[in-house]
Order: structure tokens, then sequence, then C-alpha cells
């Protein structure tokens, strides 16, 4: 499983959180305008946060939070 | 198995409760409006609760608690 | 598989029974209006009965129990 | 695989039949009107029974017991 | 696998017929009008057979045999 | 895999055919009009033949040999 | 995968050939018409060859060497 | 995986190229008009060659080789 | 996985590449002219070229390379 | 699971980053206009990040960072 | 895992990506214009490259370099 986020401004954080018994930050990729990223699930990580103006693309449908 | 959640409020939040003969709150990660989560079930996280308004992607179709 | 709940009032429980020989309750989440819960079917749980009203999003449709 | 049920009257039966060489009852779940139970096939239940007025969710369909 | 049965009439039965070698009857469950049961296919059983007035949903469609 | 077939008149014979290097009749059910029979491929069967007039519901569609 | 044949006239042939290096056949059933055959690939078999009018249902469409 | 196909001439050629480091022929069965071959991939047979008209049904459509 | 080619002149090649560390022919077939040919990637086989006019059914839809 | 991209302009960058307990870039390709690149998540590789404009293809869907 | 390339022009590179921690060119196939090429992901190659103008059918849908 992946999912392919475009960053909708400079700034965007995407925010990888621990798979197992304690969830916390282990990495924050930093995405300026345009860029693109596309990630998995993996053992280490089971969540993400995502902070900023951006378009992900999910099996579930597209979510482009720079529109209400 | 993947959701993906958008806040549409401040002050959300994501509630990962226990796989396990016992059914406890492990983690409550908090999201501001417009972050997203995108979040598995784990080994440890067979069952999520969800406070606050937030738009929910499932595979079953979009849940926005923000409307009736 | 999982499912997710929309308590549509405050009291709504989500009842685990027990996976086995013997089927009883282990755990009982109660949900107020618009919480919602997203649960798995687990080595533990392999039924679940659900008291209030509520919206249920199933692999085989919704399900909405404030309405006839 | 799971089933749905929605009890459309008091007094609903789902009953468990026993996986195995013999098939008797090993568990019957009373539900009242509007009640949800949602269950699975297991290492012990191979076949239900359901007694009542019910809605019932099905990979196959929807089958409603209080109409024709 | 499982399929579903609806009894059109009191009386229905629904036969399980052994896996293996030899194919014979091993469980033969009585319905009455209304009742429902849901049955897999098994280690034990691998053939049913239905007497009486039913509605049959299967994976290949539905059968009435109330109708021509 | 399973088929159902629905008897349309009776003296129908649903037979078995032996899987392995040889092929002979290990089985033969009679089913009479409007009985139903439903049975999978198995250890013991890799072939079926169907003697009288039935309706035959099949993952490639429905055959009718009570019709041209 | 099965497939599964109607008969259209008598003395229909359906031969299996054998799996492995060497190629032959090991088994001709004869249908008449209006008999159905419902066969898969096994151990044995890995090639049918069919000779006569028949209509063959298969996962590609259905084949009727009755018609052009 | 299986493909089927119909013999629209008389001395059509199925012929099977062996798996392995070297491809050669291992067998070359023939088809009169309008008899039909089912035949799969197996472990000697990588690929196939046929020679003559034929309607050949596989998974990515079917080929008539009597029409351009 | 497998691939249809039919060949629409004489003389088309279908050239096996050799899976792993090294990439080189192992196997050119040569059809003319309406001959078809079906072939899987296989343990020894992980590309192909293909030389002269051919129609070539895929997955991903059909290759004509006798039109522009 | 692999993805497709087109570049849209010279000096496009398609980096790889670590999969394990630590996030960082393992390899940027280059790819200038019009070339084509197709790749895979791997035991090395559990994101990607890409710079300048692109055409990608996902299984989600297709982004175009040239156009807004 | 193949995608299918078709030449539009003379001296188009089809160019492998080693897998694993290093990454780089371990093969380059080129192709005359109306040469077909299709490719697996394999043990050695997690990436491609490709140069020239080429129509490539993935399962993402088709890309034509010829074409802006
Ligand atoms: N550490 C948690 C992270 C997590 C996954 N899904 C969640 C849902 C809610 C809260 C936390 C989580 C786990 O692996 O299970
Ligand atoms: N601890 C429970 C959590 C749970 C999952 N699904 C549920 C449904 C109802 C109540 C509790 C649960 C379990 O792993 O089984
Ligand atoms: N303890 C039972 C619970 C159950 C599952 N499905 C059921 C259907 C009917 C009644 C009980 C059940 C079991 O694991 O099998
Ligand atoms: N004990 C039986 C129950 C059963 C399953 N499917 C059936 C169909 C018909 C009759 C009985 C059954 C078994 O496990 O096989
Ligand atoms: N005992 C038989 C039952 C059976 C299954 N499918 C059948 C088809 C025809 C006749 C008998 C059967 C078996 O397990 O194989
Ligand atoms: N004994 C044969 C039965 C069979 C299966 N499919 C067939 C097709 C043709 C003829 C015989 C068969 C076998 O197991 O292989
Ligand atoms: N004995 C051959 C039979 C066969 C299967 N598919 C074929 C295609 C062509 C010719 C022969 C065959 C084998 O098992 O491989
Ligand atoms: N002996 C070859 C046969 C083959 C399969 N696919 C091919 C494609 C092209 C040429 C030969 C082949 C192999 O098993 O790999
Ligand atoms: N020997 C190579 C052949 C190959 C497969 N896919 C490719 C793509 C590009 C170049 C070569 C290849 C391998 O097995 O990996
Ligand atoms: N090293 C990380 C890379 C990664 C994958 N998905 C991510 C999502 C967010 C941040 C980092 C990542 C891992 O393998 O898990
Ligand atoms: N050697 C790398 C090749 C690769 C695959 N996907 C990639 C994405 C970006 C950069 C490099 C790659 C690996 O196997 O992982």
């Amino acid at each position: 499983e992946y999912l392919v986020i475009r960053a909708l401004e400079n700034g965007v954080q995407v925010i990888g959180l621990t798979r197992g018994a304690e969830t916390r930050f282990h990495h924050a990729e930093k995405l300026d305008k345009d860029e693109l990223m596309i990630f998995q699930f993996t053992e280490y990580t089971s969540a993400m946060k995502i902070r900023g103006k951006v378009q992900l693309l999910t099996k579930h449908g597209i979510v482009n939070t720079a529109e209400p």
C-alpha cells in the first residue's frame, strides 16, 4: 500500500509515526511546492501525519487541504 | 488496511484501542484543523475511536461528522 | 475486515463477543453522539452487538438504526 | 466473512450451529428491536439459524423476513 | 464460501452430505417458514440437498423454488 | 468452487466422477422436481455428469436443459 | 478452474489428455444430448479435447460448435 | 490459466513448446474442423504455437485467424 | 501471465531474453503469417523482443505494429 | 507495485528514500525531458521524492506537476 | 508485473537499473522502430529508464513520448 502527496505550498511536512506499543515521530520529510512524495506503510511506520496544504491521493479517494 | 482522517476543527483526537483480551486506550493523537492522519490496524491497534469533527475516508465510504 | 460506526445519539454501546466455544461479552465501548469507532474482528472478538441509534458502514452496505 | 443482522422486532434469536461431525446449537444470542449483531463464521460456528423478523445483510444481497 | 436460505414454508430440510469417498446424509436441519439458515462448506460437508420451498442466495444468483 | 442445481423434473441424477488416474462413477445423487443440490469439487470428485432436466448455476452462467 | 459442457447431440466425447512429459488420452467420457459434464484441470489432466456438437462454457466466453 | 481453441478447418496443429533452458516442440495435437481443445500452461509447456485457421479464446480477448 | 501474438507477415521473430544478471537471447521462434504463439514469462525468460509485423494481445491492451 | 514517471523538463530528480529506522536519500536518478522511469518499492526503498515537472502515473490516478 | 514498449523511432534504449543498495545500469537493450519489448521487474531489475520516442503500456495507462 502506498500513498502519493503533492505539496501545494512550501514547508509541507510528512511525518512518520512509529509502529509498535509506543507512538512517536521518527521522521519528518519537508516538501516544497509541487514536490511529490510517494510512501508506504512499513515495518517502522504504521501511521503518518501531514501538516500544510497538500493534495493526497489514497485508495479511498483524493483529499485536497487547500480546499474546504 | 488503512484509513484517512482530515480534521475539520482543532482538537480532534484519534485514539488507538489495544488489541487483545483487554481493551483500553494506548495512544491519542491530537490533530489541528486541516491536518491529515493516515493510519493502519496493527499488532497493537485493533480498534480506534475518534472525537471531534472530521472527514473520515474508509473502504466503505466517507463519513463527515461536521454534517448530520 | 473492519467496520465503521457513527453514534447518532449518546450512550451507544459497541459490545465485543468472545471468540471460542463460549460466547460472552468481553468489552462494551460507550460512544457519545458523533463519535466514531472503527473496529476489526480479532483473535478475541468474533461477533459484536450494537445498542443505540447508529450509522454502521459495512462491506454489505450502510445500516441506519435511527431510520425504520 | 461476516454478516450483519438488524432485529426488526424483539425476541430475535441468532443461533450458532457447531462445526464438526455433529451439528447442534452452541449459542443463541437474543436481540431486541433495532439492535445490531455482526458475526463471523469461526472455528466453532459453521452454520447459523435465525428466528424472528430481521434484515440480514449478506454478500449475496439483503434478506428482510418482515416482508414476503 | 457460504449460502443463505430463507424457508418459504414449514418443514424445509437443509441436508448435509458427507465429504469423502462415501456420500451420505450426516445432518438434516428443519426450518419453519421465514426462518433463515446460513451455512458453509466444511471439512465434513461438501454437498447439500434442500427439500421444500425456499429462496436460496448463492454467488451465482438467487433461486426461488416457490416459483417455476 | 461450488455449483447449484435445481431439478426441473423427477429422476435427475448428479453423478460424481473420481479424481485420479482412473475416471469412474463414485456416487449418483437422485433429485426430485424442485429439489436443490449444492456441491463442490473435492479430493474425491474432479468431474460431474448430470442426467435429466435441470437448471444449473455456474460461474460461467446458467444452463437450462429443459430449454433448447 | 472448471468448465461446463452441454452435449447438443448424442455421441459427444470429452477426452482427457495426460499432464506430464507425454501427452496421450487417459479417458473419454461419452455424453448423450442434453447431458451436462462439469470438469476440472487436475493432477492427471492438463488438456482436453472435445468431439461432437456442444455448448462449452468457459471463463473466456461461450463456444457453440453447432453454430458456425 | 487455460486457453480454448476451436479448429475452423481440418489439420489444425496445437504445438507445445518445452519449458526450460531449451525451447523445442514436445507435442503437436491435430484437430479437425469444430473440434475443441482446452489446454493449460504446465510444468512441461511454457509456450504454444498454433498452425491453421482457428478461433482462440484468451484472457486478452478472442483471435480468429480465418479473418484478417 | 501470458501473452498472445499473431504474426501478420512471414518471418516474425519472438525472442526470449535471459533472466538473471546477464541479458542475452536464448531463443528466437520464427512465425509465418497467421501463425499464433502464446508464451509465458518463465524461470529462463524475463523479457521478450519481437521483430516483424504482429498483433500482440497483452493485459494492458492490444498493439498492432502493422499500423502506425 | 510500480510507478511510472515522464519527465516534462530537464533536470528532474527521482530520489529514493531508505527503508528502515532511518530515512535518508540513497539514490537520485536524473531525467531529461521525455525520458521515462519505471520503478518499484523495494527492500531498500520505501519512499520516493520527486523534484521537477513530471507526469506521474500511480494506482490512485495521474499527477501532473506542470499544471496547477 | 510486466510492461510493453513499442519503439516509435530507431535507437530507443530500455535500460535496466539494479535492484539493491546500489543503483546502476546493468543492461541497455536497443530497439529499432516498431520493434516491441515486453519486460518484467526481476530479482536483478527494480527500475527501468527509457530513452527515445516510445509507446509504453503500463497498468496505469499508456504513455506516448512522441506526443506532448
Ligand atoms: N504505534 C501504533 C501507531 C498507530 C497505528 N494506528 C493507530 C491508530 C490510532 C493511534 C495510533 C495508531 C501502532 O503501531 O499500533
Ligand atoms: N481488544 C479488542 C478490541 C476490539 C476489536 N474489535 C472490537 C469490537 C468490539 C469491542 C472491542 C473490540 C480485541 O482485540 O478484540
Ligand atoms: N463464540 C462464538 C461467537 C460467534 C461467532 N459467530 C456466531 C454466530 C452465532 C452465534 C455465535 C457466534 C464463536 O467464536 O464461534
Ligand atoms: N457440523 C456441520 C454444520 C454444517 C455446515 N454446513 C452444513 C450444511 C448442511 C448441514 C449441516 C451443515 C459441519 O461443520 O459441516
Ligand atoms: N463425498 C463426495 C460428495 C460430493 C461432493 N461433490 C459431489 C458431486 C457429485 C456427487 C457427489 C459429490 C465428495 O466429497 O466428493
Ligand atoms: N480422473 C480424472 C477426471 C477428469 C477431470 N477432468 C477431466 C477431463 C476430461 C476427462 C476426465 C477428467 C482426473 O482427475 O483428472
Ligand atoms: N502433457 C502436456 C499436455 C499439454 C498441456 N498444454 C499443452 C499445450 C500444447 C500441447 C500439449 C499440452 C503437459 O502437461 O504439458
Ligand atoms: N523454454 C522457454 C520457452 C519460452 C517461454 N516464453 C518464451 C518467450 C520467448 C521465447 C521462448 C519462450 C522458457 O521456458 O522460458
Ligand atoms: N536479465 C534481466 C532481463 C530484464 C528484465 N527486465 C529488464 C528491463 C530492462 C533491461 C533488462 C531487463 C533480468 O532478469 O532482470
Ligand atoms: N524509513 C522509513 C521511510 C518511510 C516510509 N514511509 C514513510 C512515511 C513517513 C515518513 C517516512 C517514511 C520507513 O521505512 O518506514
Ligand atoms: N537500487 C534501488 C533501485 C530503485 C528502485 N526504486 C527506486 C526509486 C528511486 C530511486 C531508486 C530506486 C532499489 O532496489 O531500491
